[in-house]
């Protein structure tokens, strides 16, 4: 995160704001829906609080215009600039302007009104662009989906520094940047040579070995083809790619390269045809076998024979007694592995086979 | 216009005008009176590889297909540095 020059800021919590003009893309009430969300992101995760007027001079003016409209910072027509705002400060200072020549949208259609204000009311606050490709105040326009928007940690820290932290005690938004927060839901987890991914939504955490920070990575940033929200991954170090899971497709990733010819469908590779997902995958260096979880049950593959291994499916709960009867996720390090189910992390040792430790699912992250 | 070329990817002139009007919006490149000489930290150069070194590009200072095809995406009007 960045800030401007100066470090300009508010001097003061209570802002007002008022809309000077509408766009003829949107009702009315769609565009004021959507301001007053933009700003509740802000006010979520500081002690500001913003109230509207609907006359006279407010901090933060808000209006729709095309080309030259009046600041001498002209707009381009469709595409290209979509918006503006100005740093906290007088006159100008904090107003909010939208290009009228975009089509805007309350949707992925056109361009999403309240994720572009949303944006400019953080320049409006004091905050400059980011280099986080995966950070609202990231310059280039992205959509990130249609609800349960969550303001990404590089933007809370920006916002925070400014303005000090939300009153509200137990935001839920402080759960990406894992403090004491107790669940982070991860979809899959892999091993990749010298790091350990932890998939989630549309990031990973990279977490290398000798580091005690991970690193947060926008997952499009890396695999632009890949989708969000994988559903398993693992590595085959015998023939050194990652496979990754959703649906009933798998990607094969050799180093951050997708190989040819896939994604293929899981019944290639044995799955009954019926078979809607994999939960979760591992490979276990030393047998090595490939086992994938789905619903109570799992599967063995021979990865040197490239089969399906006979006597299988098998329920999980008789094999792994006590990890409960699904897997979110799982990896395997230095002969154990590492069940993820909901909120819990259970450490199971091959060798014993059986449970040896319950963990957090965050612990990983030092919650 | 003086922009450095990476490879061998024919940029148009009107290319090449919306590149200079791109680092101009958003990386203070400042215009260059003719003949008068640009101090070193407002060359082209220098503002391709701010621009760059901001969106994780390979910093060569030079107008690639990679850069400009970034430059086409639509954005936020506020200049990424500078005043």
């Amino acid at each position: 995160y960045n800030f401007f020059p100066r470090k300009l800021k508010w001097s003061k919590m209570n802002l007002t704001y008022r809309i000077m003009n509408y766009t003829s893309d949107l009702r009315r009430n769609e565009v004021d829906r959507a301001f007053k969300k933009a700003f509740k992101v802000w006010s979520d995760v500081t002690p500001l609080n913003f109230t509207r007027i609907r006359s006279g001079v407010a901090d933060i003016m808000i209006s729709f215009g095309t080309k030259e409209h009046g600041d001498f910072y002209p707009f381009d027509g469709p595409s290209g600039l979509l918006a503006h705002a100005f740093p906290p400060g007088p006159d100008y200072g904090g107003d909010a302007h939208f290009d009228d020549d975009e089509v805007w949208s309350d949707d992925s259609k056109g361009y999403n009104l309240f994720l572009v204000a949303a944006h400019e009311f953080g320049h409006s606050l004091g905050l400059e662009h980011s280099r986080d490709p995966g950070a609202l105040m990231f310059p280039i326009y992205t959509y990130t989906g249609k609800t349960g928007f969550v303001l990404p940690d590089d933007d809370v820290q920006g916002i925070q520094e400014l303005y000090g932290k939300s009153i509200t005690i137990n935001s839920p938004l402080t759960c990406f940047n894992y403090s004491t927060s107790k669940i982070l839901l991860f979809y899959a987890v892999t091993r990749n040579i010298k790091y350990v991914f932890f998939l989630s939504t549309r990031f990973f955490w990279r977490l290398h070995p000798q580091m005690v920070e991970a690193e947060l990575v926008l997952l499009k940033s890396f695999w632009p083809e890949l989708p969000n929200k994988i559903d398993a991954a693992y590595e085959n170090p015998i023939k050194d790619l990652v496979f990754m899971f959703k649906g009933k497709k798998v990607w094969a990733l050799n180093g951050y390269d997708i190989v040819e010819d896939f994604p293929k469908k899981i019944y290639e590779m044995g799955f009954p045809k019926e078979m809607k997902r994999i939960d979760a995958a591992v490979h276990v260096k030393d047998t090595g076998k490939t086992l994938f979880f789905t619903g109570n049950k799992y599967w063995s593959y021979d990865e040197e024979a490239e089969v399906m291994e006979a006597g299988y499916p098998r329920l999980i709960e008789e094999e792994f007694t006590g990890i409960g009867d699904k897997v979110d996720a799982v990896y395997e390090r230095n002969g154990y592995l590492y069940f993820f189910n909901g909120p819990l992390q259970f450490e199971y040792s091959i060798w014993s086979q059986r449970i040896v430790r319950v963990l957090h699912t965050n612990s990983l992250f030092w919650c | 216009i003086p922009i450095p070329l990476e490879d061998s990817h024919e940029f148009t002139e009107k290319d090449l005008q919306f590149a200079e009007r791109y680092l101009r919006t958003h990386y203070d490149l400042r215009p260059n009176p003719a003949g008068i000489m640009r101090k070193s930290g407002n060359t082209v150069a220098a503002k391709l590889r701010e621009m760059q070194a901001f969106f994780g590009l390979e910093v060569t200072g030079k107008l690639d297909e990679e850069t400009y095809e970034l430059m086409q995406k639509p954005r936020c009007g506020v200049p990424d540095v500078g005043e």
